[in-house]
């Protein structure tokens, strides 16, 4: 595994995450669904908790947009770049931000399932940068698992808790 | 003599890829003709990240790598 600059981490466990806008490829209760379980895989092995919020501004703002939507970081159509996301930090610090010109999934392996983009997406989101393990979800490569079975790879868990610890229960 | 499987798209579509995810600056000057190139450099260092075959030259196997569905922050680097 691999970390930003400095560790760069969130000073506090708990977090709030904000959903901007929605992709037309799945429903709202699928895209939800999604991104909480993407969240509590990180929660799973941390002291980190997410609350969800409805206004205002969030730690981790979530939304999906296509080409230059608004971050000086175009996205580039269809295929390529799936998704990115900035690490911990104000502003726009640990927003997650999907490409709209992918097809994405709730479980299908025939488009992205959106739960492991976003899980490591969220990854960058808490501070861990790209791995040069193939098998570990922070990987750069996208490579489909089932979603129902996941668990993330030991590499991940040492990562994130080089970072914030254990989860205490 | 081999028939080389790389166009010129491709290695545009390298170049961009370069820059994009390992940090790659463009090559001005007459101080790239000597020595090894910023290109074959970074290429090396993609390769290695990978755990491709090391050979600092554009090849059918890391452009395949550079293809695959992927996030777009750029390895191990924070995006300023």
């Amino acid at each position: 595994f691999s970390t930003f600059g400095n560790s760069l981490k969130w000073e506090k466990n708990s977090l709030t995450y904000r959903i901007e806008n929605y992709t037309p490829d799945m429903s709202v209760a699928e895209v939800d669904d999604s991104i909480n379980r993407a969240l509590q895989v990180w929660a799973k092995v941390t002291p980190l908790r997410f609350t969800r919020i409805y206004s205002g501004t969030a730690d981790i703002m979530v939304s999906f947009g296509r080409q230059s939507h608004g971050d000086y970081y175009p996205f580039d159509g269809p295929s390529g770049t799936l998704a990115h996301a900035f690490a911990p930090g104000s502003g726009i610090g640990g927003d997650a931000h999907f490409d709209e010109d992918e097809m994405f999934t709730f479980s299908s392996n025939r488009g992205y399932v959106l739960f492991l983009v976003a899980a490591h997406e969220f990854g960058h989101s808490l501070g861990l940068s790209h791995s040069d393990d193939p098998g570990a979800l922070m990987y750069p490569v996208y490579s489909y698992r089932d979603p129902s079975t996941f668990v993330l790879p030991r590499d991940d868990v040492n990562g994130i808790q080089s970072l914030y610890g254990s989860n205490p229960s | 003599v081999p028939v080389s499987e790389v166009t010129v798209q491709d290695e545009s579509f390298a170049e961009n890829y370069l820059k994009n995810f390992f940090n790659m600056t463009e090559q001005k000057g007459p101080s790239t003709r000597r020595g090894i190139s910023p290109l074959s450099k970074k290429l090396s260092e993609m390769q290695r990240f990978f755990g491709l075959h090391i050979t600092g030259a554009l090849d059918g196997e890391t452009l395949e790598m550079m293809k695959k569905p992927r996030c777009g922050v750029p390895d191990g680097k924070i995006a300023r």
